[in-house]
């Protein structure tokens, strides 16, 4: 099931945002269940819980979900150093 | 701000760095330009103090690299990643490397070195992500020529609580250059009375030409040897025939014909140089030729004394034939068959005869460092 309000996304956008919340937000590759269908549910809360945290870095609308606005700042040049604890 | 877990420090606060590897994309002055000025901001900010080494081990190892590059964070192709660094530590602790298929750049056109290394910098000190968009430490590039030189309160704060303020002394000594600061650079420099005369702010260091003692002047005796000359000095340059020296402040100049002697005083404009140069960085006087050479930012200018004009075919670029010659020039003196150009913390030595640059020096070694 696409995460709410994700319909409209493009393979590509989720595999940067997917990517992006790897990189500075420490989401584990298992969260991602894109192996196991059975856990999707679970990988999918896992994805909204990162993408909320970034939002909240970020001090975006915290809506869990890949709006454009959080998607623009995912694209932004920046730092590599993780932005929770690493 | 932020902080690595466990709050890692430098314990030793004069901490090392070097430069393993270049970016093709810039000059070497610049890229340690961009270095020198973003170690310099945090050095304000905390009792630090950075010493560059060029062999043998460091704390602070900065280099640019593509993609998988010996640690567990490859780069991503152009965009993206631009740089990264590790916190402090032993080995690849406090290594700062950039994304060499980014374009780097002194202003901004590309990624601009200076505003990614002050960022980096933060965390090799042990300074996390901040989520305040003014801070140096935000995570997203940002370069905005006019407020990137400082940092925000922010980094300050978070800086301090690792470090602690600068100290005191330091603060007051900051008024006072430096002498064997690496970054220490020289505002003007002339050859008068027998003297080789040093510039910066308003301290002045003179030692007679052949000899070897620097005698340091405070503020006080440089109104003493330049009386009514009260502003920051651009630039000297003297003709030795004349027994006069020429001090440049802005627009203005001085004719200095006796240390402690009151000075003429004149425009600029009186060299007939267009009125868009505003100010003169260095001068010297070749006195086989009868012309004086002004430097502007990246140009300079051919003035014939003898018939008070400026000549053709100029302004042109310092590094036209580069010739091993600095991009821009702050002082400049001649002794002997040679020409000495302060550019930055370097003093180049450029010889007449050969018609280039024959040794390159650390400036402040004029002053004994």
């Amino acid at each position: 099931r696409p995460i709410d309000g994700n319909q409209h996304l493009k393979p590509e956008d989720v595999e940067l945002a997917e990517i992006y919340l790897k990189t500075f937000y420490g989401l584990k590759q298992t969260d991602r269940g894109d192996r196991f269908p059975q856990r999707r549910t679970r990988s999918v809360s896992a994805m909204e819980m990162k993408i909320r945290e970034m939002q909240n870095f970020f001090g975006l609308r915290e809506t869990g979900g890949l709006d454009s606005s959080t998607l623009s700042v995912m694209k932004l040049p920046r730092c590599g150093v993780p932005d929770v604890e690493n | 701000f932020g902080f690595y877990p466990f709050k890692p420090k430098w314990k030793n606060h004069n901490v090392t760095y070097k430069i393993a590897k270049y970016t093709p994309d810039m000059s070497k002055e610049d890229v340690e330009k961009a270095f020198h000025s973003a170690l310099k901001m945090w050095r304000e900010a905390a009792p630090l103090r950075f010493t560059q080494v060029t062999s043998g081990n460091a704390d602070i190892v900065l280099t640019f690299a593509r993609k998988t590059h010996g640690d567990f964070f490859p780069f991503d192709g152009p965009g993206g990643v631009l740089a990264h660094a590790f916190q402090p530590g032993e080995r690849m602790g406090g290594d700062v490397h950039f994304d060499e298929d980014e374009t780097w750049t002194a202003g901004n056109q590309g990624y601009n070195l200076f505003a990614v290394a002050a960022h980096e910098l933060g965390h090799s000190l042990g300074l996390s992500h901040s989520k305040d968009r003014s801070a140096i430490m935000y995570p997203n590039y940002r370069y905005r020529s006019s407020t990137q030189h400082t940092l925000s309160k922010d980094d300050m704060l978070g800086i301090q609580m690792l470090y602690g303020k600068p100290n005191q002394k330091v603060e007051i000594q900051s008024t006072a250059p430096q002498n064997c600061d690496p970054d220490f650079s020289f505002d003007a420099a002339a050859i008068i009375d027998d003297s080789i005369v040093l510039l910066k702010n308003r301290h002045m260091w003179m030692r007679t030409i052949n000899g070897s003692y620097w005698n340091q002047l405070t503020e006080g005796l440089i109104k003493t040897y330049l009386p009514g000359i009260n502003d920051r000095i651009d630039a000297a340059y003297d003709i030795p025939s004349k027994g006069e020296a020429y001090i440049f402040t802005g627009q203005k100049y001085w004719v200095v014909e006796k240390l402690k002697s009151r000075s003429r005083v004149g425009s600029i404009q009186d060299y007939g140089l267009p009125s868009r140069v505003t100010h003169i960085d260095a001068a010297v006087h070749i006195s086989e030729q009868g012309k004086t050479v002004f430097f502007t930012g990246p140009f300079y200018y051919r003035f014939d004394e003898v018939k008070r004009q400026l000549e053709y075919s100029y302004p042109r670029l310092i590094q036209r034939n580069s010739r091993g010659l600095p991009r821009r020039v702050d002082a400049a003196f001649r002794i002997h068959g040679s020409i000495f150009l302060l550019s930055g913390p370097k003093s180049y030595q450029y010889d007449l005869k050969q018609k280039r640059v024959v040794k390159i020096i650390p400036g402040n070694s004029w002053l004994g460092c």
